[in-house]
């Protein structure tokens, strides 16, 4: 899954995603990827957010809508970010997730679930700072 | 902690970010650049897990979501279980511009995709014909069932619910713990 955030020179944001989904799911079923507040979502008034990983679990949570509520009350991104994952952790504590978060003023964060295989979650940031696109990484909780 | 514009996604796919930043040095919109980068990934298939030819679903085909919002009308389209059209995330935005639904899915989708102009095509190819001939030898596994008979832990389907078996008084008895995964 690709879950991509923008925000604008004028901060004017957008969210989106495209994927394949689960392999081997059962015909007809859908992902958290298609679903406005789980595979992602934007608003100028607070920031941006995408989710990739279990849709099945991470649909239930509304991750990127949580995600930008916790920006709206001033949290950080990676804060933010953080706080989404500790609450699917809850339930779910073996879930594969991540998702990636960013303010209206450009400042981005990530966080991911983590997992005997999945100890850092790669992801890709360009900003005006960048001269070109620049990947990297973060430790998952 | 970085001045705007800012281009951020999920996974090392760099030339969706490229796709992306070239869109908003270009003049395009925030929503311009998402569809740009996301459909760079569809194109490419992305680690596999974006776009045609990946992740087949129990009958071997590749079926598609995606998504697309603007943060500043609010306004979204959305696609699920999207049939034999490549471009998802090209269909979501056309579903924002020229419906007031949000998400359309399955084969009326696909329908609504073709009077929109893109093309029904077959999304399968080699690979994921492949990975699914592998599974079906693998007697499907892994998969999403539960509760079931006959045990999704070790068999194919198709698979019924223990109750069906029981009303029709079947002698195949439940025996255990039949889930198989967490």
């Amino acid at each position: 899954t690709i879950g991509m955030v923008v925000i604008h020179k004028t901060g004017h944001t957008a969210a989106g995603t495209s994927t394949n989904g689960l392999k081997f799911k059962i015909p007809g079923r859908v992902g958290d990827s298609p679903i406005p507040g789980a595979g992602a979502y934007a608003d100028d008034a607070a920031g941006a957010a995408a989710a990739t990983g279990d849709g099945d679990i991470m649909m239930r949570f509304l991750p990127s809508y949580q995600a930008v509520e916790y920006m709206r009350r001033g949290e950080s991104p990676t804060v933010a970010c953080q706080k989404v994952i500790s609450r699917i952790q809850k339930y779910f504590p073996k879930f594969f997730g991540a998702v990636i978060c960013a303010n209206v003023t450009g400042s981005y964060g990530a966080a991911c679930n983590k997992l005997p295989a999945f100890t850092q979650f790669r992801f890709m940031v360009s900003n005006s700072l960048t001269n070109q696109p620049k990947e990297e990484r973060v430790n998952c909780i | 902690s970085s001045p705007l514009p800012l281009v951020l996604h999920t996974w090392p796919f760099k030339n969706a970010t490229e796709a992306a930043w070239r869109t908003l040095a270009s003049g395009g919109s925030a929503l311009d650049a998402v569809e740009a980068g996301c459909a760079q990934c569809e194109r490419e298939q992305c680690d596999g897990t974006v776009g045609f030819g990946g992740s087949p679903d129990e009958s071997g085909e590749t079926t598609l979501d995606a998504m697309i919002m603007d943060g500043t009308t609010m306004d979204v389209g959305a696609v699920g279980d999207l049939r034999r059209v490549k471009n998802a995330v090209g269909v979501a935005r056309k579903v924002l511009e020229h419906t007031t639904h949000t998400l359309l899915v399955g084969e009326s989708a696909t329908k609504f995709a073709e009077s929109m102009g893109f093309v029904n095509e077959d999304l399968s190819t080699d690979a994921s014909r492949a990975l699914h001939s592998d599974w079906l030898a693998q007697s499907c596994q892994p998969n999403c069932w539960r509760n079931v008979t006959p045990d999704p832990s070790k068999y194919c389907g198709p698979y019924k619910p223990p109750s069906i078996l029981k009303q029709d008084g079947s002698a195949y008895k439940e025996t255990g713990d039949n889930y198989g995964h967490d």
